[in-house]
């Protein structure tokens, strides 16, 4: 005897995703246009209000989107937003003598490294409402579970894709540098190869 | 090499460090699954230059779930709350089969209830019971039993010195 399934309330939303504007640059004024992808809204505009619990969307292993809604429990948050600490931003050295920095427990000819963190533009970025991949997000992969699965963050190592479903890859921007120049790279390009699998490799999946 | 590449995307941008990917049919070949290696090529470097392997990721691009489950048609259906109705026939049918069986019997033993003799049936079960020597008081198993018809025969295991 199985209970009668009750339909799941389908949910439809009548509100149409609008372009909206903004200025960007305090000069700029610029046409920002959402876009939908596998459920999760790009450059969707800004609620009014910015609470910290305010829902934000994570990856599973396979790279799909699951949203998080952040609580308050005991006086922590709980699945709160993400913290990217200072991945995310540039570090400016400068090396100050003792004379400069005047404290008094260093000598006049002691060295001292100062470094500013500069917050990145975050005009684009904060558009993005998925969860960026960060280096404290990347996971051991091989036999022997030793090599690191940089730059990406996700999909996990082995994970199976199936057709006709969309998977977000996610991987750490500042891990393209440029060796010769020190820059960052602009663009990039995801490519994918067909792999042989050698006979003793397949037949470990299960069933 | 990239000319191994089946596939590549136009140049995106690093700084979103995002980028949904939809694996299609046409990527398995006929085949159920197949192993892939996704690679990231910064513009920095070169094609010749690029080494997938260098920080690949192997995946599996499998046709569908292993497990043979609802189909989506099926579980719209369910979600709509529209489930076949055929067990329910089926369950219904056996115990209603069994009470017109019950029902039909009883009308027939009442009707025939003045032309039943079934003396032959009891008169074998008592024979079998009567096969027991002794009184059948002392078998507990037979306390309830009459076995009035026949007495216990006398039994003489010693001779007197009469006889």
């Amino acid at each position: 005897y199985r209970n009668a399934v009750k339909p799941r309330p389908t949910t439809t939303t009548s509100e149409e995703i609008k372009p909206w504007l903004r200025t960007i640059y305090s000069t700029q004024v610029e046409v920002v246009t959402p876009t939908v992808i596998a459920g999760v809204t790009f450059s969707a505009k800004p609620p009014m209000t910015s609470d910290a619990l305010h829902p934000w969307i994570s990856l599973d292993k396979l790279g799909s989107p699951k949203t998080k809604n952040p609580e308050i429990k005991k006086g922590r948050t709980v699945n709160g937003q993400p913290d990217y600490s200072t991945y995310f931003q540039t570090v400016h050295t400068t090396m100050l003598s003792g004379a400069e920095v005047g404290a008094h427990n260093m000598d006049s000819n002691d060295i001292y490294n100062q470094e500013i963190f500069e917050d990145e533009d975050k005009t684009y970025v904060s558009l993005n409402p998925i969860i960026r991949c960060t280096p404290d997000r990347y996971r051991n992969k091989g036999l022997a579970k030793d090599v690191s699965s940089e730059p990406f963050c996700t999909p996990f190592e082995n994970v199976e894709w199936k057709i006709d479903h969309t998977y977000f890859v996610t991987w750490f921007t500042k891990f393209f540098e440029d060796p010769a120049t020190d820059k960052i790279a602009e663009k990039v390009r995801l490519h994918a190869f067909y792999v042989k699998e050698k006979s003793h490799e397949k037949g470990f999946g299960k069933r | 090499s990239l000319k191994g590449a089946f596939f590549s995307t136009e140049w995106v941008k690093n700084v979103d460090g995002l980028y949904a990917m939809e694996p299609t049919e046409e990527w398995l070949q006929d085949k159920y699954e197949k192993r892939i290696l996704l690679a990231i090529q910064p513009d920095y470097i070169t094609d010749e230059e690029f080494d997938p392997w260098a920080h690949g990721l192997l995946l599996h691009v499998i046709m569908g779930s292993r497990v043979f489950k609802n189909t989506k048609e099926q579980l719209a259906l369910q979600d709509a709350g529209l489930s076949d109705d055929t067990w329910y026939y089926v369950a219904l049918t056996m115990p209603t089969m069994v009470v017109v069986a019950c029902v039909a019997m009883y009308f027939f033993l009442h009707l025939n209830k003045n032309h039943r003799d079934i003396r032959d049936v009891r008169q074998f079960a008592v024979n079998q019971k009567h096969r027991v020597l002794g009184s059948f008081k002392s078998y507990n198993k037979y306390k309830k039993l009459k076995n009035r018809p026949y007495s216990e025969l006398p039994t003489h295991s010693k001779k007197t010195s009469k006889q």
